[in-house]
């Protein structure tokens, strides 16, 4: 993984440019307080100012100010499949981004910003086909809970598929990734006495599955096996708090792939360490599973280490697959478990199941279960993709972080305005990109980031690389 | 406050309002330095000691900071760390650079004395959580 | 437009940008002055 550390003048430059934002924040707070400007964002009625108040103004500061001036960047609507190229509709503002409107023309653009690794999110071909079938049979919506009415064939097949794809005992799946780590982690760490191991860079779900459970959480350096070593020790040593007694459990979460990062987790000194210490190891593979590996199995098999060591493999349906939802796969006696205890199982409805379909086939084809080599021949293609564009970028000079297997490549950009700059150069370029900044991301580290897929071709990534090198030299974006 | 290239901004931005401040033609040195040390504690006092929360939703935290001031959230509340340290030198160096060149006048040194106080009581970890 | 992108005034609407550039004029004006008046 490269994190090449930006040069300090242009970190100045960012704090200097936060700092006039923030500046001119407070002057336009002060005009939309005094009703020089009238005030677009929800605020106390008169009549309602004995009550608590319902806005926090502060919280929404950076909102107000930083935010809204680079909103048409963000969440832009886009109106077709999110394969290798799609159609964004175009958005203007007549009040500074408070309200955008359509005017109802399109945009076909390449497509760098959706998580669409292996091109599965097709509307065409035989997992639509599959798809189209399955809404035939059994429905859009399932009304009903796993433990009750909500449990088709068609979930069962879909478990069966994923823990033969993952190589481990059994699996269950959720209909939405997010839910999949916030509701079953309480499942799994109920109870006093545990504590959580947790990466800083870990995803929301991860930390607010982590907080839904009442156990002690320790923070440790992304990525920094010394760094998790140590905690480690010390938490065994020491004991829970007060009491100094031993921990009942205690549970490493990591991810495979840092989605801001585009860093690959170390596996094998994780399993090291986990088997060391009595750990259990929570490994998050939204990003990599289908994403890494010869045959798409995710970072188990990227590292070559033995699925069966990692205790819960957790997954997303969505990057790879053209799917939604995600999964929980292991042991038979854990996924028993989760399916009598967790969250999702007992309140939330089932998958759809034409999107059990959809992974079902986009699975098969992975494997090639369904006679043909295609799978393979994406995994390939999303091999090269990302090892190309990677290193064409850092030819190019720009500061990139992350792995170079990595279907995720981050352009480091730090200035707030670069990226709304870049977002809006690119879109007159026709491609469409996403651009991230804090809280996302840490406050001087403002990025693009670029998500790979195997539908690119090596032409349209031929003429995205030489937008971003025209747009880099004009905004000055090559740091490295 | 942790990253990196902060202090050496905290400093520029320092030095930027003092040269603001030494332009202004009807103040001599002493008043611009003293201006600096004034401005500089009170806006330490309004962002680290005053505001609390955060001026971004942290929704996965379940709004445990927003009753916490800028100055308690550092480092998760964790004390002694460089970063507390740093800022609670800044105001006691810039208080013995004012008191040297207002040549310590008594009046200035008042003034320069009390501000510094009011943003160092607050940081000692005695009073943290303290309302 | 490189240094209305390093200062972050890309992001001010153009009535802010302005109000900036006139409060940067007026404290280099000062300082020259206050400069001119030292040496």
């Amino acid at each position: 993984d490269s994190f090449e550390p930006a040069p300090r003048v242009v970190v100045f430059l960012t704090y200097l440019g936060y700092g006039i934002l923030m500046l001119f924040g407070y002057f336009r707070d002060f005009l939309r307080k005094s009703g020089v400007e009238t005030t677009h964002s929800a605020i106390e009625r008169k009549n309602m100012k004995d009550f608590v108040p319902l806005y926090q103004s502060f919280e929404s500061f950076y909102k107000r100010n930083i935010y809204m001036r680079l909103r048409d960047c963000l969440n832009r609507p886009i109106c077709s499949v999110p394969s290798a190229e799609f159609d964004i509709s175009e958005r203007v503002s007549d009040d500074g981004n408070w309200h955008l409107r359509l005017t109802g023309k399109t945009r076909r653009c390449v497509n760098l910003g959706s998580y669409n690794y292996l091109g599965f999110a097709e509307n065409k071909g035989p997992c639509a086909d599959a798809a189209a079938e399955a809404l035939q049979q059994y429905g859009a919506g399932v009304c009903s809970t796993r433990q009750e009415l909500g449990n088709y064939k068609i979930h069962e097949e879909l478990e069966e598929t994923t823990a033969r794809f993952l190589g481990v005992e059994d699996a269950v799946t959720f209909g939405m990734g997010f839910a999949t780590n916030s509701m079953n982690i309480p499942a799994l760490m109920g109870g006093k006495g545990c504590l959580i191991l947790s990466d800083e860079l870990n995803h929301a779900s991860l930390v607010l599955g982590a907080r839904l459970c009442s156990t002690v959480i320790k923070v440790f350096k992304h990525n920094d096996i010394e760094d998790v070593e140590r905690k480690l020790r010390e938490a065994i040593i020491n004991g829970q708090p007060r009491r100094q007694r031993a921990w009942r459990k205690i549970l490493i979460i990591v991810e495979g792939i840092y989605s801001m990062e585009g860093s690959i987790i170390k596996l094998p000194d994780f399993i090291r360490l986990k088997k060391k210490y009595g750990a259990y190891l929570y490994l998050d593979e939204a990003h990599s599973v289908g994403a890494l590996g010869e045959t798409g199995r995710g970072v188990t098999e990227y590292w070559g280490v033995d699925p069966r060591d990692v205790d819960i493999m957790m997954g997303t349906f969505t990057k790879s697959f053209g799917a939604a939802g995600g999964y929980i796969a292991g042991s038979k006696r854990l996924i028993n478990h989760l399916r009598a205890y967790s969250h999702s199982t007992t309140y939330a409805c089932s998958m759809s199941a034409p999107v059990a379909q959809q992974v079902i086939s986009s699975m098969k084809i992975i494997m090639g279960e369904d006679g043909t080599n295609r799978g393979q021949l994406r995994i390939k293609q999303l091999a090269a993709n990302s090892k190309y564009f990677r290193q064409r970028l850092v030819e190019m000079g720009f500061m990139v972080y992350g792995n170079d297997d990595s279907p995720i490549v981050p352009l480091l950009m730090y200035m707030v305005p670069k990226i709304a700059a870049f977002s809006r150069e690119m879109y007159e370029q026709n491609v469409g990109v996403v651009v991230v900044g804090y809280p996302a991301t840490p406050l001087t580290e403002t990025r693009a980031r670029f998500c790979l897929s195997a539908a690119h071709t090596r032409e349209m990534l031929d003429k995205v690389l030489d937008d971003i090198s025209d747009v880099g030299d004009r905004l000055q974006l090559k740091y490295s | 406050l942790n990253s990196r290239g902060i202090w050496l901004s905290y400093v520029i931005a320092v030095t930027i309002l003092h040269l603001v401040l030494l332009s202004i033609p009807f103040l001599n040195v002493a008043q611009a330095w003293t201006l600096t040390n004034v401005v500089h504690n009170i806006g330490n006092y309004i962002f680290l000691h005053m505001l609390k929360g955060t001026p971004w939703e942290t929704n996965w935290d379940q709004g445990k900071s927003r009753l916490l001031t800028h100055w308690e959230q550092i480092d998760f509340g964790e004390q002694f760390t460089t970063t507390r340290k740093f800022l609670f030198l800044a105001p006691v160096i810039l208080f013995i650079l004012a008191s040297f060149y207002t040549k310590y006048d008594p009046l200035h040194f008042i003034i320069n004395l009390s501000t510094m106080l009011l943003v160092l009581i607050p940081k000692l970890p005695q009073l943290h959580g303290v309302r | 437009y490189r240094y209305l992108l390093v200062t972050a005034l890309y992001m001010l609407q153009p009535w802010e940008r302005h109000l900036f550039h006139s409060c940067l004029a007026v404290v280099l004006a000062m300082s020259v002055y206050s400069t001119s008046v030292f040496f």
